[in-house]
Parts: structure tokens; sequence; C-alpha cells
């Protein structure tokens, strides 16, 4: 009963030697990953869930599309991208989940669809106060050829996130009188392009 | 200059900047620097263009391993790239890893990159290089705040199959005096000692030794080589096949795109071919098959000193294998 055995249940069948070492037929490779996703698809409604309850005792109403990118390591992320486009006047809120059980540092990588600067802060101690981390922002040359990837990568750092925990981060636009004092721009140097593409 | 030199607080990497590829890389810390040279190549698959069904139901030809160079059929025709005989011959393929008879790793032409981008931000520092005819082989060498890795991310494919199929290799070679033996760990608990040649009857050391290359790889979650002074080695995000056939070098293969089925059981090649087809011969109509997949994935590299390598390697597993899980939400600016 609990929603997080169909992943547990797929994960197990997974452990195939044809599943681990990618030797099944096609269509069997295509089996797993159509379960692996069901399985992922009903764990991230429960632990969203269970993550907007712990962190931000919240009740109903806020944060509602939290959720787990699960194609971020292909730079997509449609709530990201939606939320940092043009026009959009909304923050991004990121949790990052730690599930090792000590301290770690990180550079946090999420795909927007803005080469804009974005000001990221971290919630500290405190529920109101919000400081500062660092951040930049590099164009995603998308090698791989997705369909739907990210025009743009956010990295930032995420130091300190607690053992078995989680911290919270904030992205949101950059007004432009503070643009100069906050973050240094990335700086691309194609070095067989023209000097006036570097421009 | 001719040279890209990209830095954080632990490493500096130094860059070809017409190849696009690593040269050096310092591990400021442990004041520890291990000149490399990096290079992408391909072993082509060992085939024989027999049909499918003939194969399956012919049991003899599943062989057992033992090959004899060289191949002529009955009627006298050459298969020169084939190891193995009409009794015993065995395809590359989804369970067997087996190179042609010349087991050359063939590099990447042409030697100068096409492109080299580097980006240098704050926190993340990337240099871009795009290798090879056609551009099937991208790279992104990264460094991040605090961390003692290159980040390698390499994106390959789709593979091209005009000789018969390829498996991809990314490898390192060093001055390391690393005397025949590297360290593979596949289950990120334990590391074993690989002895090249260990086998007894594969490896370059034994004179009368067939396979050469796939008998001397290794399941590898990471590897490395040492010797009394520098330590090199890497971390893998998937399981992959790794090996060290020379004194000094780290190899691993990050892709392989076969034609033919290998008998062993899976009856299809490893060409995500979901019609279930084996060309006859391969050449001319390869482009009915399955287009090929662009895979991306990460190596961490590390640099330490002599006799640290096992150290290197498990203080960074962990963080490695265990990501960061990224729950991202969004609201109207200024509520939360």
């Amino acid at each position: 009963a609990s929603p997080l055995y169909e992943l547990d249940d797929a994960m197990g069948v997974v452990q195939h030697h044809d599943g681990v070492s990618g030797t099944s037929k096609q269509h069997v490779a295509y089996d797993y990953a159509k379960r692996i996703a069901g399985g992922m698809n009903k764990a991230n409604s429960f632990v969203t869930d269970a993550l907007r309850k712990l962190l931000l005792n919240s009740n109903e109403g806020v944060l509602d599309n939290l959720t787990y990118c699960l194609l971020n390591n292909e730079t997509i992320c449609t709530v990201s991208q939606e939320a940092s486009r043009e026009g959009s006047k909304e923050d991004i809120y990121v949790i990052v989940y730690n599930a090792l059980a000590k301290e770690r540092h990180e550079v946090v990588s999420l795909p927007i669809d803005s080469s804009s600067y974005d000001f990221v802060e971290k919630l500290g101690g405190e529920q109101s106060d919000w400081v500062p981390v660092k951040s930049s922002v590099l164009p995603n040359a998308n090698y791989a050829q997705v369909i739907g990837a990210a025009s743009d990568i956010m990295h930032f750092e995420a130091k300190d996130i607690p053992p078995l925990g989680a911290s919270v981060f904030r992205v949101s636009r950059l007004e432009d009188e503070v643009l100069s004092s906050t973050s240094i721009p990335a700086v691309p140097r194609n070095l067989r392009r023209s000097v006036q593409n570097d421009m | 200059g001719d040279e890209i030199v990209m830095s954080n607080d632990i490493l500096s990497v130094t860059f070809d900047q017409s190849t696009g590829v690593i040269t050096s890389i310092t591990n400021l810390r442990d004041g520890i620097t291990v000149n490399v040279e990096q290079q992408y190549g391909f072993y082509k698959s060992a085939f024989k263009d027999a049909p499918m069904n003939f194969v399956e139901d012919n049991d003899n030809f599943k062989g057992d391993g033992k090959c004899l160079p060289g191949y002529t059929d009955a009627e006298g025709d050459e298969y020169p790239w084939l190891v193995g005989s009409a009794e015993n011959w065995q395809n590359s393929g989804a369970y067997i890893f087996r190179p042609t008879i010349d087991q050359k790793l063939h590099n990447l032409p042409p030697k100068r990159a096409q492109s080299v981008v580097v980006y240098n931000s704050g926190l993340v520092k990337e240099v871009h290089s795009v290798f090879g005819q056609g551009g099937w082989i991208k790279q992104i060498a990264r460094l991040l705040p605090g961390k003692d890795f290159v980040e390698i991310e390499y994106i390959v494919g789709p593979v091209p199959i005009d000789d018969g199929g390829k498996e991809v290799v990314s490898k390192w070679t060093t001055s390391i005096a690393s005397d025949g033996q590297f360290f593979t760990d596949s289950n990120g608990r334990e590391f074993q000692k690989r002895k090249r040649g260990d086998h007894n009857v594969f490896g370059p050391d034994q004179p009368n030794s067939d396979e050469p290359v796939s008998g001397n790889y290794y399941p590898v979650n990471s590897i490395f080589i040492e010797d009394t002074v520098h330590s090199f080695g890497c971390v893998v995000d998937r399981s992959q096949g790794g090996a060290s056939l020379t004194d000094g070098t780290l190899e691993l293969m990050i892709q392989r795109r076969t034609l033919y089925d290998d008998a062993r059981g899976v009856g299809e090649p490893l060409n995500e071919t979901d019609i279930g087809i084996t060309p006859n011969p391969p050449y001319d109509n390869a482009e009915r098959l399955g287009e090929g997949v662009i895979v991306k994935g990460h190596h961490r590299m590390i640099v330490g000193k002599g006799g640290s390598g096992a150290s290197k390697m498990r203080g960074i597993m962990d963080s490695v294998f265990s990501q960061p899980h990224v729950f991202v939400a969004s609201a109207p600016s200024g509520t939360a």
C-alpha cells in the first residue's frame, strides 16, 4: 500500500543483470524504463507532499507545483523553465535534499529559459532571512539535441546541506540596478568564432 | 597562447587549444601534476556475416571463446577482421566484447577539434570541445568550486556504423609507472587489484594471447592507477567496462554500437533496433536500422599523491553516486 512500493518493485525487477548492464532486448529496456518512470511518478507526489509539510509548515495553496525534476540531467525542468521566461513574475523555489548522512556542499544546476541574471538566496536559520549565494548562468550547448531542453543553466552554490536533510533556495529575477553588485556574468570566449561574436 | 588553463581552488587543468583535449591536471593542494594525453577512440567490433537463423540453430557456432587468428571459410573467403574460425567464432555483441583481430584502438580523426569554447563564470568554469569527423563526440570539461575532480561530461552519438560496429572508449595516457597493475571497484565498496594478463590466457604480456583487450576489461564504478609519486583515477556515473592495457594508461568504454547479435541469448545487435533484424551485410542497408542514440555521461578525474588513489576515489564516491535531489516550485514574486 505504500506510495513508494511501485518504485521499490520496479527497482527490484531492474536488478536483473540485463537491466544493470543494458544487455536486454530493446523492448525490454523500454519496459524497464517504463516501470521505473511509473514508480518515480508515484514517489514524486508522495515525497513532495512530505517535503512541503515538513519544511514549509505549509497548508494547502503554497508551492502547489512543487515537483522533482526527473529530467534535470537532460536540462529539462518545466517548472523552472516556465517561471524563468521573460515576462514571468514568479520566483523559483528549489529544495535540495541530501540523502547522505553527512553535510555536503554542491553546485546545483537548474534549467532555465532566460539568460538574464537571476538572484539566488538560501533560506537561513530564521524563516524570514534569505542569504545570497553565489550563482552564475551559462548557456546550455544541448549537444545531446534534447527536445525541449532549457536555453540556459543556472548554477548556484548549495553549501552546508544538512545530513539527511534539505536546504531551501529562492531564485528571483534581478532588477537591473542590482546586477552589477551580485554575480559575475559568464564570459564566453569562442576561440574559433570572430571577435565580433565574442562581444 | 596555444594553451587554455582553467583552475579552481584545488585543481589547475591545461588544455591544448587546437585539439581541445586535456594535457595536464595539477592538484594544487597536493603539489602533484600529472601530464596526460587524453583521447577518444573506438575498437572495431568483430563479426561474421552469418545470417541469424544459421547461427542460432547451429549449435557449434556458439563457440567456446577459444580463437584462432584470422579466418578463411570453406569457399576460401578471407575474413581477416574476424578472430575465430567456422567452429569457434564469436561476434561482438550485448554479452561479448570482442574487437577485430588488430585489437587496435582507432583514434578519432582528425586531431584538431572542430571547435573549442571556453566559459568562465565566477562559479563554474567550462571548456567545450567537439571532436572527430562529424562531431559525434563532444566534451564539456568542468571545474566546480571546492571540488577536487575535473568533471568530464561526454556526449557520444549517434555512432557511425559504416564499419560494422564500434566500441567507443575514453582513454588517458600518463607517465605513471603502474607496472601492469590497476585497481577497479565495481560495487562502490571494495577495490580489487588487477594485474594485466591475470587470466593466464589473455593479456598483451602473454605471447599467445588472442584477446589482449577484452581479456583485461573489468567492471568499473571507479578505477585508478598509481606509482610511488602519482595517482590518477576516475569515478564514473554508471557501471562501465574499464582497463589499463599498457603502463600508465586508463580507458573506459563509454558507448557501444554493434550490428550483429552475439548469439548469447539477446537475439539482437546493440543498435537500439526495435525491429530485431540483423543486416546482411551491414554496409549497404545500415540505414534501415535504429538511428542510434546520443548518450551523455560523466567521468570525474582525480589526481593525487602516490598511494592515495583509493582514498581519493572513496572520498568522492558517496557524493557522486548519491546526487542531491532537486525539487522545484514557483510562486508569484514576493509571496513566500
